[in-house]
């Protein structure tokens, strides 16, 4: 039952709404492109 | 409470520019043959701590082959990245490095080139001419005839052909071979080489002077020859590349001419 509430609890944690406007981060790799891609 | 490990390195972080700034220095500075390559997108970026201030590094690298030649002395960042119109060509690098108190040193590299599709080009550019292979037999005819011509009218030294860089191939409106190939100065002036082009030798490494042309052959609507040729002078070898490994230096045999 502890198991079942602590997954509970946490699925709620994830629901908590983000800020609005939050853009996540962009992916660490691959990075920007200097000239063109081909 | 071990220390968290620190967050993995970011493609586009200073510490991953830097590493790829010495791969390509590298890169250029050991390649042999063709034109120095510009960094244009670090793909990947793996760390493996070794202990304090030691890193093995491995990068992942998108490269384009810029307009200088690999003898050329100017400075990569003073060389333009071929554009796409005139058929781009690619270069993918794996690079080993190793990051020892804050100092990149490369300790492998495996790359492979290739020049953009065909399909690409033309869905873009019509009328773009395309890069033909090196042994193609008109870009042949075209380097032989340039590099005579040009040495049928020097004061200067009598050049032999190093190697062929790029060649394109254009049939409408006009029939047009254009090419650029590395040439080096000989032991030769034009005149002697007129007499005997057997004894003409590429100058020892001391002297060596190396060079590139260009050239242009229109066949058709009417025949046209332009050649340029242009010698960088005599470089200094750097230290730790001694002149006869020098990129760009292919020997071909000695009197092999351009006939």
């Amino acid at each position: 039952s502890v198991a079942k509430r602590a997954v509970a609890e946490a699925a709620q944690h994830d629901k908590v709404p983000r800020p609005v406007g939050f853009v996540p981060p962009p992916p660490p790799c691959p990075g920007k492109i200097r000239h063109f891609d081909i | 409470v071990p220390a968290a490990p620190s967050a993995p390195l970011g493609c586009d972080d200073p510490e991953s520019e830097a590493a790829a700034e010495a791969a390509v220095n590298y890169i250029n500075g050991h390649s042999h043959h063709g034109y120095k390559f510009a960094l244009n997108r670090i793909e990947d970026i793996r760390v493996v701590p070794q202990g304090p201030n030691n890193d093995i590094m491995f990068l992942e690298l998108d490269l384009l082959e810029t307009t200088c030649p690999i003898l050329s002395p100017t400075p990569l960042a003073n060389c333009s990245v071929r554009s796409f119109a005139e058929h781009a060509v690619e270069g993918d690098c794996d690079v080993k490095l190793q990051k020892l108190d804050g100092t990149f040193s490369v300790l492998a590299s495996k790359c492979h080139s290739h020049a953009d599709s065909a399909e690409d080009i033309v869905k873009i550019c019509p009328d773009c001419p395309l890069l033909v292979s090196l042994n193609n037999t008109e870009v042949l005819e075209t380097v032989s005839a340039a590099l005579n011509d040009y040495n049928s009218k020097t004061t200067d030294s009598y050049l032999r052909l190093l190697e062929i860089g790029r060649a394109k191939i254009q049939f409408h409106p006009a029939h047009v071979v254009v090419t650029e190939f590395a040439v080096g100065a000989t032991n030769c002036t034009a005149e002697q080489a007129k007499a005997n082009v057997e004894a003409c030798q590429l100058l020892p490494e001391d002297q060596s002077n190396f060079g590139f042309c260009t050239a242009t052959m229109v066949k058709r609507p009417s025949q046209d020859l332009k050649v340029d040729c242009q010698l960088y002078g005599h470089q200094v070898p750097a230290p730790d590349i001694p002149l006869l490994s020098r990129p760009g230096v292919t020997y071909i045999h000695p009197g092999h001419d351009t006939s």
